[in-house]
């Protein structure tokens, strides 16, 4: 079956519609911070934002279209670097901060308490810092979010019979929708050609950061997961475990 | 990956 055309202004309709609530920890978090408590903090924060992530990646026009196999396995993929991005947008109007929700942010001194955080904290902060320089405005980042999730891994099913092949050129299709997205939302500012794909340029390239980080935020908790530092459960476990499963 | 996998195949209401 033919995807519903839609054109760049209702796809990033669409996906505004698809953005999740504030998902908000709801802990008392007034004892003293320590390694555990900071990590269970985090943890139980992500587990209930995977929830939300499952339910925003079905909203996305045509992503419930490709095989379940693909949807399956870009969610595994893509998982910390679509929180990491959220991260970012909700600190974004906070320098030095991380808000990791309303109710939930870490300085870089509390951060500091788990060990091999400090490394990752920076990193998510300059990569914040380069968000605000470039002025990132809410079409361009929803438009971003969904494009991590789609190019989050290309070498999806492994054989090449019809349905999977079905399935990969229409996730092709559905990126390049996003890139028409993007370009529209990038059009609007008003910047002249050569900015727009300057700044087209700047922001894919955060992509690539956002990418790295991921990859060392999943080996700081697969690390913590293996001292027994944190009890994971439920999703978050499952994600991980998934993930660690793919990169090996 | 059971729970991705119920939390995808379920409709939303």
């Amino acid at each position: 079956p033919q995807l519903p055309v839609l054109t760049p202004e209702a796809l990033i309709a669409r996906i505004m519609e698809a953005e999740p609530p504030d998902i908000y920890l709801m802990r008392d978090m007034s004892g003293p911070m320590t390694e555990a408590t900071v990590m269970m903090s985090l943890t139980n924060l992500a587990d209930k934002e995977l929830v939300h992530m499952i339910t925003w990646a079905k909203k996305i026009p045509g992503f419930v279209d490709l095989n379940l196999l693909d949807q399956v396995h870009l969610l595994e993929c893509c998982w910390l670097e679509v929180l990491m991005m959220g991260l970012m947008w909700r600190s974004v109007d906070h320098p030095g901060k991380l808000i990791f929700s309303p109710d939930l942010s870490l300085s870089r001194e509390e951060g500091s308490c788990v060990q091999g955080f400090v490394e990752i904290y920076d990193m998510l902060i300059a990569a914040t810092s380069r968000v605000r320089e470039l002025k990132l405005q809410r079409e361009e980042y929803v438009c971003l979010k969904a494009m991590i999730l789609l190019n989050s891994n290309m070498c999806l099913s492994s054989s090449d019979g019809g349905e999977e092949l079905q399935s990969r050129s229409r996730l092709l299709r559905l990126l390049d929708a996003m890139t028409d997205a993007l370009v529209w939302a990038i059009a609007k500012s008003g910047l002249s050609f050569r900015q727009q794909y300057t700044r087209l340029a700047h922001l894919l390239m955060l992509l690539s950061h956002i990418r790295h980080v991921s990859n060392k935020g999943m080996d700081h908790l697969h690390c913590m997961k293996m001292k027994n530092m944190v009890p994971l459960y439920d999703l978050l476990l499952e994600m991980l475990d998934a993930h660690i499963m793919h990169s090996s | 990956h059971t729970k991705l996998l119920q939390l995808l195949t379920t409709k939303p209401e």
